[in-house]
């Protein structure tokens, strides 16, 4: 374990609390990708899976643990409690456009092909796209809430902290995991336009508003 | 090789 990645870890934690606290306060969910929270969800399904079977540390097991319960939580307050208030007619992203590439990929490229492998590198390279439904949907409504914002500035920043994880388990490890590396250069390479609008305008205290 | 190192990261 090392500082970049204990600080990626809080932050996708972070993210994820943020969204569930504005669903559940404001008793909305309006402006969220539903459909991304499906993938998330699906992420850290097929990722964890060895979660009973192959013990890493109470850190980790914990985590995992939490990732599972917060992202199926926050689909359960989408699309159920809170369904009234799911932007279905903005949230109209193809996710099977996503799903099936990505399983395929997933049987082509990857380190070893037995199931539990396959369904890693599977959640790998989805949680890399996972978020294209919400950036989708913010480019539609073109706006964001200031919380969602911030929602997404945490879950961006989670995985350009791994990248430098990376460097820092290569150069001292001498440690290095092509696939997932690629994949997260691919997710974190997504959200710099959002980055570039969040840094301009939220941290200035404007409204997330995309060029129309 | 890759397959042997264990998934430590989330």
């Amino acid at each position: 374990m090392n500082v970049f990645r204990l600080v990626g870890d809080l932050s996708h934690l972070l993210a994820i609390i943020i969204l569930l606290l504005k669903i559940w306060k404001t008793r909305s969910c309006a402006g969220v990708s539903g459909k991304s929270q499906i993938l998330f969800s699906l992420v850290f399904i097929t990722r964890y899976l060895d979660l009973f079977t192959n013990f890493i540390s109470v850190y980790n097991s914990v985590m995992k643990i939490i990732y599972l319960v917060t992202s199926l939580g926050t689909v359960y307050l989408m699309y159920f409690k809170f369904k009234a208030t799911y932007d279905s007619n903005h949230d109209t992203f193809r996710i099977e456009f996503l799903v099936v590439p990505v399983g395929g990929l997933s049987f082509l490229v990857n380190h070893d092909f037995t199931p539990l492998e396959i369904l890693w590198t599977f959640s790998i390279y989805l949680e890399s796209v996972a978020i294209l439904p919400q950036l989708f949907m913010i480019s539609k409504t073109g706006e964001a809430e200031t919380i969602t914002s911030h929602y997404l500035f945490a879950l961006g920043s989670y995985r350009a902290l791994y990248i430098v994880n990376w460097v820092y388990r290569y150069y001292t490890e001498g440690f290095f995991d092509l696939i997932a590396i690629v994949a997260g250069c691919v997710q974190t390479i997504l959200y710099c336009d959002f980055f570039y609008l969040y840094i301009t305008k939220v941290l200035k205290g404007k409204q997330l508003k995309l060029p129309a | 090789a890759a397959t042997e190192e264990v998934k430590d990261e989330l």
